[in-house]
């Protein structure tokens, strides 16, 4: 006759709040500790806990990248959230790992939004392509990618913050993504959404959202040097199958890992 | 709503006559779920609910006609009343009367800063904005466009040390006529403790009488740490939520309350420098409770 901690309030309680603290939200929680409540102790059950959470944010990896010159990659994601800065740490792992970049400032609506992803442009010493403030995002990437046709490089798509509430931002979004797959069906081969660490359960409606209007390939969740540890994370992964392809920890040009599962989840218990 | 997310639980009370004291607490637990749902930081919820509990006992529900509904009266009126005393105007000393806004990175501080230019020059108040994020590209550019859509003064910084930009665009403001000083600053981790530092001694030289603490409406259980470190910091004087546009639950406005005492002066709701508005704590309560 085995003990378990299903009969133990105080460890249930303790588990409960650690991932209530850690933003996975109420209904992820309960699946958990309803998964792991046959374990003999605390220790045991967060190491099932582990296993568990390991499990959701492996997904089968996808193929290689598409041989299409060039390969395009979109960022959206809800208002300050990182989009920008991360583009200009991923252009610099493309230069670091050889390739050639350019970025697109497919924002034209933010007060000195084109500045800011110009002054990364100058600093990675990339091309970049941009417009006037006002103009139609779709056409600026539209332009950008036939006017690189051929080229055997990476193209980062910059886009405005938009809440997922704002229907017209959202169909503005879609439209960039229409207007590319006119060039190739293929583009924009990866739509990278950037997710806030310290952002509550609507990181949730975020993903789930966005997701109607594009097809998102991936997540990069940032701000991950704050104290907020990311559950959030979890419910997405679980629901929409969308991998996790990278992590923002700072406001530097290096500050950016690849996700790692094991790293992720040993964090969120230490 | 929170009616209907309650239903289920409510509806089998009014078939039982008189509640138990069973009875109440699994009620309890779905209200606590629903504020966990909307953000708002587990101690805090915990703490929230051994009041509605107390107030539960206290007015006899167990004996209720409607007990659902009752429980759901307490529980809005109790949210009222500590959000309630959150409500406050911004306060003016000095002059210039000096307003820094601060925060974590991307949580609307600029744009803030701009919008809260607008509103006071509205309120004829003749308002010059500082930008003392020098490190984040482009932060200058976007305040001193941010200061030509609001149509107000803009200090342009000729050093690019944070400090001294606060220590002297005051100074400037004063000669150049302007009663109010916006100080817009770099966001910042609260757990950074150089910025922090740096933080503190901007506001020594710039003797704020607002620190305005400018949070992301959406921020969700790391709310309170991040409030009560800048608070104890800092000694913030008040709070602005932005981003509350979007279908947040907003229960970090509870949380970043409880922790600090310290009121929530103004609500973002968009992108427009017009997209500002005062803080009602009824209509921020019945939208944490869903
Ligand atoms: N600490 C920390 N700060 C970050 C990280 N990523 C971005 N930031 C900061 O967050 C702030 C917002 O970054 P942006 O890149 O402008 O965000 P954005 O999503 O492009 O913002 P909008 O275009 O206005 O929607 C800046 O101050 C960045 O330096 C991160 O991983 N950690
Ligand atoms: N929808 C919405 N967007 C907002 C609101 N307030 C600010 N924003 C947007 O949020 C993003 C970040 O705003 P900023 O003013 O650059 O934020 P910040 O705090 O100054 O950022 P850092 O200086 O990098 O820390 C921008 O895209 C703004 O337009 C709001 O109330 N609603
Ligand atoms: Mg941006
Ligand atoms: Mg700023």
């Amino acid at each position: 006759l085995g003990k378990s901690i299903a009969k133990d309030k105080i460890v249930i309680e303790e588990l409960e709040r650690t991932l209530i603290e850690a933003d996975f939200g109420v209904q992820i929680t309960m699946d958990i500790i309803e998964a792991v409540k046959k374990s003999p102790d605390k220790k045991s059950a967060i190491e099932e806990i582990k296993k568990y959470l390991i499990n959701i944010l492996e997904l089968p990896e996808k193929e290689e990248r598409s041989e299409t010159k060039p390969y395009v990659v979109m960022f959206v994601g809800v208002n300050g959230v990182g989009k920008t800065t991360t583009i200009a740490k991923m252009a610099n792992i493309e230069l670091k790992n050889g390739n050639d970049a350019s970025l697109v400032a497919g924002d034209t609506f933010r007060a000195a939004a084109i500045e800011q992803l110009t002054i990364w442009s100058e600093r990675l010493k990339i091309p970049i392509f941009k417009g006037e403030y006002g103009a139609d995002p779709a056409s600026i990437a539209y332009r950008a990618i036939s006017e690189s046709k051929g080229e055997n490089r990476i193209i980062l798509i910059d886009t405005a913050g938009r809440l997922h509430t704002n229907k017209n931002l959202m169909m503005e979004m879609e439209k960039i993504v229409r207007v590319l797959k006119k060039i190739d069906d293929k583009y924009p081969n990866e739509i990278l959404i950037v997710l806030d660490a310290s952002i509550g359960q609507n990181n949730i409606q975020q993903a789930k959202q966005f997701m109607v209007y594009v097809p998102l390939t991936g997540i990069v969740m940032t701000k991950l040097d704050g104290t907020a540890k990311g559950g959030s994370i979890f419910p997405i992964v679980r629901d929409l199958k969308i991998p996790v392809k990278y992590i923002g920890t700072g406001e530097g040009i290096d500050d950016i890992s690849p996700f790692s599962s094991e790293e992720f989840v040993n964090t969120l218990f230490p | 709503n929170i009616q209907n997310s309650f239903s289920k639980i409510f509806r089998k009370w009014r078939s039982k006559g008189k509640l138990t004291e069973e009875d109440l607490d699994r009620g309890l637990l779905e209200i606590k779920n629903a504020l966990l749902e909307a953000d708002v930081n587990y101690d805090v919820v915990k703490e929230f609910i051994e009041g509605v509990k107390e107030s539960a006992e206290g007015e006899e529900i167990l004996y209720a006609l409607n007990p659902g509904q009752m429980i759901v009266k307490i529980v809005f009126d109790e949210l009222v009343k500590i959000l309630g005393k959150a409500k406050k105007e911004i306060y003016f000393k000095g002059n210039p009367a000096v307003i820094m806004l601060l925060g974590l990175q991307g949580s609307g501080k600029t744009t803030t800063a701009g919008k809260l230019a607008r509103f006071l020059t509205k309120k004829n108040r003749k308002t010059m904005l500082v930008p003392a994020d020098t490190r984040r590209p482009g932060a200058v550019e976007q305040l001193k466009q941010i200061a030509e859509q609001a149509g107000v003064g803009f200090y342009k910084p000729d050093t690019d040390n944070p400090v001294e930009i606060a220590r002297k665009a005051p100074k400037v403001a004063y000669i150049e006529g302007y009663d109010t000083v916006i100080i817009d600053t770099q966001g910042r981790l609260h757990v950074d403790d150089k910025l922090m530092q740096e933080l503190k001694k901007m506001i020594k030289v710039a003797k704020p009488s607002e620190k305005l603490f400018v949070a992301d409406g959406m921020t969700g259980q790391d709310a309170v740490k991040i409030a009560e470190t800048f608070n104890n910091n800092l000694d913030i004087t008040g709070v602005i939520l932005t981003k509350m546009d979007g279908d947040a639950r907003g229960g970090a406005a509870l949380s970043i309350f409880s922790v600090t005492k310290k009121p929530i002066k103004l609500i973002g709701v968009g992108e427009k420098l017009s997209d500002i508005e005062q803080f009602y704590p009824d209509r921020i309560a019945s939208r944490i409770l869903g």
